[in-house]
């Protein structure tokens, strides 16, 4: 509930948030990969 | 941070006020929130320009695509993409006197807000925060209502015309009198809309060569009888006496710009309670300043009439100072008598003034009876001339209500904004999602809140604004009380870092 | 532009968006910091000098509907903190972007007409010119 909260997709329709949540990890895994990689 | 002024002669009563500033990561993400709901507000709206989803909002049709456009598209960006999917916390339909407690029409949306249907329920007895009923004078029963309902049945309710011809009867006379003595001033006139009386009278007080001094968070119709005034009008920061004082310096040592000329008159504009930062006008250094400089002042009580002062006689009883040090005397009948329209007091030469000159004395029609009616028996109530101390007694538990909901909001870790003493209590919610989540999640525990963000407030000071009544009980305000510290723990939104000592 | 932690937000955001292109396995370094230049100049030209009015209804009688956020911020006061800082912070990544990129001629082309395209509109020579 935070996490909708905080980054305001708690308004947001369902796919919308899916889109979101997609985009999101997608990034993190890749920020965490790289990070990984590099150290 | 607190501001506990009390500078000897000026403040007859502690003056404690406090903004506290909002926490800086609470900040950055809320801008984050914003940006966040930006990119998707964008995207829908690439998706409607490619008719991939169905516009619901207003836009003009393929015929009217040369012309000047209707809608102002990107105006009307925040109104599609943000207050859309959480406006159902607003406008919500109630069925029954907007009193301690109210019934409203439950309804429900298949398409996330763009269009409600009624399920024909009711949600009853929820206990009303939102509300400007101070006094508790919003009520169906009781002196007022049968007062107006023996005016309605003696007279109707249609006034159809206007003050300067067939619609001055003589129970507005009456009205006049009363709201003079009320005051404590020579004379006054009623008028039938609160913000007509600001933005219609202004206009006949200050014109071209006169100077408008008006605080930054004033409302609507003052900013709007400024500008109609023609006047030059110059903005101080709020509340902050020092800006004030140096508009006024520079304005007598200056003059008017180009010519050099004096100006002809300056007009102070201040309200008395702003509701929308709970704070009190400190009002004591306001006329200090004037007399100072020579200039008028012009204060509006629409919230601090009934509602501050030990007689309920507004900002100037609270602070015990003299009404004649105010030259024009404004208020609303809307919040405090439960009733509607405005009034100016003052010195029997302005009110006469008025008469002739104001633009709602000669073209709107004058205020309906049953309103007056209304208006002269909870006035009377609260001036104690009904016999009783009805009056009396509410303007008491108005003002112990005030301090214990405050005392109590705060102690439990909530940012207020606000005077310890102002009825309205703005609570911080800052970010967009917990605007709507607050409202939802209050209203599902029965009580109903009025929330208020960006454009309305300062994109990081999004808040909830709870009006407290004389009409509340403390079992409804420990009701109220409890319910918004878990909705608080359940929203995370007790940021206060000043946590008060029990 | 003034508010509390705006200008804090706003570096956070740069940062995140170099670090998210720094995590795309097949671009290399000077690639990477191009693009956060390119991208980061493209969103500021489009936010602050192409948009024109406010996303929501003014008082201003429709005043502001005609300018650019650029100049509609603190009233079309010119040098104030908010405008210094928006037009230091593209200079200093332009200049990161041309460290990183060893100075190499292509990307140096690409930095500097991005930078220019963002430099300019801020000139006070350029308020209200279309």
């Amino acid at each position: 509930y935070q996490y909708l909260l905080i980054t305001g997709i708690y308004v947001l329709e369902p796919w919308e948030q899916s889109i979101f949540n997609t985009l999101l990890f997608t990034m993190v895994a890749m920020v965490i990969y790289t990070s990984y990689v590099f150290v | 941070v607190y501001h506990a002024a009390c500078n000897g002669a000026l403040y007859s009563r502690p003056f404690i006020e406090s903004f506290e500033e909002t926490p800086m990561l609470v900040a950055v993400l809320t801008y984050m929130g914003y940006g966040i709901l930006t990119i998707f507000g964008y995207l829908r709206d690439f998706m409607r320009e490619w008719k991939i989803e169905k516009c619901h909002i207003a836009r003009e049709r393929e015929e009217q695509k040369d012309f000047v456009p209707l809608y102002q598209d990107f105006e009307n960006f925040y109104t599609r993409n943000l207050y859309m999917r959480i406006r159902d916390s607003w406008n919500r339909p109630i069925c029954s006197a907007p009193g301690a407690t109210f019934d409203l029409v439950e309804r429900s949306s298949n398409d996330y807000n763009w269009t409600f249907e009624y399920t024909g329920r009711v949600v009853k007895d929820v206990i009303n925060l939102g509300s400007y009923n101070y006094l508790g004078f919003a009520e169906n029963t009781g002196a007022c209502a049968t007062a107006a309902g023996e005016v309605t049945v003696k007279f109707g309710v249609g006034m159809a015309s206007t003050r300067q011809e067939m619609g001055n009867l003589d129970r507005h006379e009456e009205l006049e009198k009363l709201v003079a003595s009320f005051l404590g001033v020579e004379s006054a006139m009623a008028f039938g809309m609160g913000f007509a009386t600001n933005s219609m009278n202004i206009p006949a007080l200050a014109g071209k060569g006169c100077l408008i001094l008006s605080d930054e968070l004033n409302h609507a119709s003052l900013v709007l009888g400024a500008r109609l005034s023609t006047s030059t009008i110059r903005v101080f920061k709020h509340n902050n006496m020092q800006s004030l004082e140096k508009l006024l310096r520079d304005a007598i040592v200056h003059g008017q710009p180009r010519t050099h000329q004096p100006w002809k008159k300056i007009l102070i504009l201040v309200e008395g309670i702003y509701s929308m930062e709970g704070s009190i006008i400190r009002l004591p250094e306001v006329i200090a300043l004037k007399k100072k400089y020579k200039a008028y002042l012009y204060l509006d009580e629409a919230h601090s009439i009934g509602a501050l002062g030990p007689y309920g006689r507004g900002v100037v009883d609270y602070f015990g100072l003299d009404p004649k040090d105010v030259d024009v005397m404004m208020g609303t009948f809307t919040k405090s008598f439960g009733a509607a329209g405005g009034y100016i007091a003052g010195r029997k030469d302005l009110i006469d003034h008025l008469r002739t000159h104001s633009h709602s004395a000669i073209y709107a029609t004058s205020m309906s009876l049953p309103v007056v009616e209304q208006i002269i028996t909870s006035m009377k109530c609260i001036m104690g001339k009904d016999g009783t101390t009805i009056g009396r007694s509410r303007i008491q538990r108005l003002a112990e209500n005030t301090v214990y909901f405050r005392r109590r909001l705060r102690e439990m870790g909530f940012i207020i904004y606000g005077n310890n003493d102002s009825p309205v209590v703005p609570m911080m919610l800052y970010m967009p999602a917990k605007i709507g989540a607050f409202g939802r999640e209050m209203l599902k525990r029965n009580i109903g809140v009025v929330v208020v963000g960006f454009p309305a407030t300062p994109i990081i000071e999004s808040r909830a604004r709870f009006c407290i009544s004389a009409a509340h009980t403390k079992e409804m305000l420990d009701r109220a009380l409890d319910v918004i510290s878990e909705v608080g723990d359940l929203l995370q939104l007790k940021y206060s870092q000043h946590k008060v000592l029990l | 532009m003034n508010s509390r932690g705006i200008w804090l937000a706003y570096l956070l955001l740069t940062t995140a968006l170099h670090v998210v292109l720094l995590s795309i396995p097949f671009l290399s370094v000077p690639v990477v910091w191009t693009l956060t230049n390119v991208i980061h100049n493209l969103a500021m030209y489009l936010f602050l000098h192409t948009v024109k009015g406010t996303p929501f209804e003014t008082p201003d009688q429709g005043k502001a509907r005609l300018l650019t956020h650029w100049e509609q911020m603190d009233y079309g006061i010119q040098f104030t903190a908010s405008r210094k800082f928006l037009t230091i912070l593209p200079i200093v990544l332009y200049i990161l972007a041309s460290f990183y990129t060893k100075y190499d001629t292509t990307h140096f082309v690409v930095n500097t007409g991005s930078l220019l395209s963002v430099l300019l509109p801020k000139l006070p020579q350029f308020h209200g010119v279309r």
